[in-house]
């Protein structure tokens, strides 16, 4: 099974 | 005041096009080098960034900068009014809660005026940190889109390895499984340039989506590097282009 990261985690919110 | 005009609504039909499906909203941010737009999807999976340059406009004034929040669905719908060939000029007064667009046919005995609501939203953005990407693959952009269709009747998940040898795309569902690898073609229609091979796994139906764009351009650029989200980008003319992002899938 595989699942997704939110992009948050790799684009961080400015 | 915004003010900016195109010789052709059938550019802003295929941008509006390739935007769409991923969002249903959003801002755009207009300053006086040209326009912007970043925004995710709902799920937070993927994300669609789309730069104009002012040069691109016939026409194009931005006296302060601006956001104006769209939505894509009107829009479309006022898109679908004008044809292809005539020009149009979107127009916005400062702090005004609506969108002016014209149309003109190209023989000019054609007026047609639109006004649309804008919104009033709450936008996030996101710092993209510069990244080295260890692959990136040229590829004609009508090829990325026969890929993406023929692997997602395959799979819900897609594989992208890329190598010195190529750019190979794999799944493997229930009914089988399909490779399709990409070579590095004399003619120069596919380049892959590999510092480190990477091997990562995506959500096909956000490929498919992605590939709306096409219209757009006859080449897609795809950069991948190790656990960072997928770069596919899809160049507008000389003028900008649209990028998006997909997280990439991890195993649980």
């Amino acid at each position: 099974a595989s699942f997704q990261h939110d992009l948050i985690l790799y684009f961080p919110a400015t | 005041m915004f003010e900016a005009r195109l010789s052709s609504t059938a550019l802003l039909k295929k941008i509006v096009d390739a935007l769409k499906e991923i969002l249903h909203q959003s801002t755009l941010d207009c300053s006086d080098s040209g326009i912007q737009l970043q925004a995710m999807d709902n799920s937070h999976v993927s994300l669609v960034s789309m730069s104009l340059r002012s040069d691109c406009f016939e026409k194009y004034r931005c006296d302060r900068n601006l956001s104006l929040g769209l939505d894509l669905r009107s829009l479309t719908k006022v898109l679908k009014c004008a044809s292809g060939d005539d020009a149009v000029t979107i127009k916005s007064a400062d702090k005004a809660d609506k969108l002016q667009l014209s149309f003109e046919s190209a023989s000019m005995d054609r007026t047609a005026d639109y006004e649309l609501r804008l919104l009033n939203l709450d936008q996030e953005h996101l710092a993209i940190p510069e990244t080295d990407y260890a692959c990136v693959v040229h590829m004609p952009a009508t090829e990325f889109a026969r890929i993406c269709r023929d692997l997602s009747t395959f799979s819900e998940s897609v594989v992208i390895a890329c190598t010195k040898d190529g750019i190979k795309f794999s799944a493997n569902g229930e009914m089988g499984s399909v490779n399709i690898k990409l070579s590095e073609t004399s003619k120069g229609d596919v380049s892959v340039q590999v510092e480190e091979p990477v091997t990562l796994s995506f959500a096909g139906r956000y490929l498919n989506t992605f590939t709306r764009a096409t219209p757009l351009s006859e080449k897609v650029k795809i950069s991948m590097a190790p656990e960072v989200p997928l770069l596919v980008e899809y160049p507008i003319e000389d003028y900008g282009y649209i990028r998006y992002y997909l997280a990439p899938k991890v195993d649980e």
